[in-house]
């Protein structure tokens, strides 16, 4: 759970 | 290939449309370590295809695997198997386990 938070969000992709 | 998650379901989508219609968001390196689907357009071949779903995590695109791809690796993979005129039709394995 930890590791997540440290993660960033990521963008989003119109496809 | 896949076929070991135990929740994941190959969803063929026609090429139906002149776009995918599908807004995606994760990849390696983010809180989303699997593209996630975040918006199906309607009238767009995802729509069109109807068992596409808002969540579905995407696995597989033609039998390649999305696994350690950041973001704009994935999204390249996906957008150029809907543009390849080889094929009529663009295969995803997907899972709602995420």
């Amino acid at each position: 759970r930890e590791k997540r938070l440290t993660l960033p969000p990521s963008e989003i992709t119109l496809l | 290939p896949g076929l070991l998650e135990p929740t994941s379901c190959l969803i063929r989508v026609a090429k139906s449309a002149p776009t995918l219609g599908i807004a995606i968001e994760g990849g390696a390196n983010t809180r989303q370590p699997l593209p996630r689907i975040v918006t199906i357009q309607r009238g767009g071949s995802a729509h069109n295809c109807g068992k596409l779903k808002v969540g579905h995590v995407i696995l597989e695109v033609n039998g390649t695997t999305l696994r350690g791809k950041e973001h704009r690796a994935a999204a390249r993979i996906i957008a150029e198997a809907f543009k390849a005129k080889e094929k009529d039709h663009v295969d995803f394995l997907v899972t709602e386990f995420n």
